[in-house]
């Protein structure tokens, strides 16, 4: 669940200051699929910064499954980001010095719940590369990847904890219609097992997957789109 | 003019070795205009690079303008890349401790014939900005711009020197389908002025701004397309 109140986010200051966010309302329930669009600069992927916890806003609140995330300290938010959210970069973020395997192992290591041996992480690696067609490239580094494929890493690493909140960032902007839509039928299953996902993409076609979508413009919400929370 | 004649690509050696392109065939006539499509993984920007003079293949021939380009020495191939060729990297390839201003302004530096003073490279840099709809960015650094707008500074310098051959890797991949098409009609445009232009896309529409579409898949041309060259 998803509250955020006039939400701001203002960048630098005085005369070159950038108002990102210009107060946004949103209201998310949990287990809703989201598409959220707008014009590139329209402020997507800095509220998506902040629905994950990455950032903070420089105005207003957002509320968290009920807490208010401006209270909780450094270690809170880490430990949410692990346990309760997926994030798919809209610029991938891979560590260029790990093979896609160990990039995908990486959040397993932060769970400190039911934390899975290395066997168990390895396996659980291995099977959600194979999941977005790249088990056969599980020992390539980043930079001997395609873009589509660093793209799927990125896919699979945010996915490998089954995080109950998926933050996918245009997770298919470099990627061929078909790969596309294998994506698009990994979310729609792990949707269909409980997760809320909210995910921003430029593609009208890809956003009619969603139940929703939420229409950004010049940090605002333009439109709020039909549905259970809208 | 480009002639590419069983041209082949591998990374690695042995058993992990990846043949990333297995014998490619293409001819391209100064002046089209050519979209190149396929599946993720299947070798489009590593013939891209090949093309863009950045990367040498591992067999098969490439003649450009009537050269072998195998037989060019390093200095050879800096000036073909600087003079003749405008590259729009699918990762952009920004400096990121330069303003997006002087991003643009770097393709102008290496330029010997007619090179423009420091003003009219402010000046041409500023215009190329303007021209993807970022006047009001320009002194923003590469990690203060989103997505989308880098892609747009990656896709200004490359065409700030008006080369003539442009070769675009995925360049609408972070745009939304208005910025897409603005992007669109200056390539049309400086194609009408006689650039020849091998634009890599996943977007089946935009493909069709093309007069001919080659279709790769797992490194060899599926389709030449229909127009002049095949
Ligand atoms: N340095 C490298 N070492 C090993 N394999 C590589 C390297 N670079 C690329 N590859 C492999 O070569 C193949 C072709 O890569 P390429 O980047 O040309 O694909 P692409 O068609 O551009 O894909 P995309 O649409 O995802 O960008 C891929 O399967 C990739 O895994
Ligand atoms: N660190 C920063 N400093 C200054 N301005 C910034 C910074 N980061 C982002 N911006 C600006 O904030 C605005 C919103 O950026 P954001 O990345 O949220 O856009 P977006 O909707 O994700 O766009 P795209 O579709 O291109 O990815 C942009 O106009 C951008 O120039
Ligand atoms: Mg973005
Ligand atoms: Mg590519």
């Amino acid at each position: 669940l998803i509250e955020v109140a006039a939400l701001e986010k203002v960048y630098g200051a005085g005369k070159s200051a950038v108002q990102a966010l210009r107060g946004i309302d949103l209201t998310i329930r949990r287990g809703e699929f989201v598409a959220i669009m707008g014009p590139s600069g329209s402020g997507k992927s800095t509220l998506m910064n902040i629905l994950g916890c990455l950032d903070q806003p420089t105005g207003g609140r957002y509320r968290l499954d009920g807490e208010d995330v401006s209270t909780l300290d450094v270690y809170d938010l880490a430990d949410i980001r692990n346990a309760k959210i997926g994030f798919v970069f809209q610029s991938f973020n891979l560590l260029p010095r790990l093979s896609a395997l160990k990039n995908v192992m990486l959040p397993m290591l932060y769970t400190w719940e039911n934390k899975p041996n290395a066997d168990e992480r390895e396996a659980r690696a291995i099977a959600a590369l194979e999941a977005v067609g790249l088990g056969d490239r599980v020992d390539h580094r980043p930079n001997e990847l395609s873009g589509g494929q660093q793209q799927r890493v990125a896919i699979a690493r945010a996915l490998v904890n089954r995080p109950p909140l998926i933050l996918a960032d245009e997770p298919t902007g470099n990627l061929d219609t078909q790969s596309g839509e294998e994506i698009m039928s990994i979310l729609h299953r792990l949707h269909t097992e409980g997760a809320t996902v909210l995910m921003v993409t430029h593609s009208p076609d890809l956003a009619t997957h969603a139940e929703r979508i939420i229409r950004l413009r010049d940090g605002v919400v333009q439109t709020n789109g039909a549905g259970p929370g809208g």
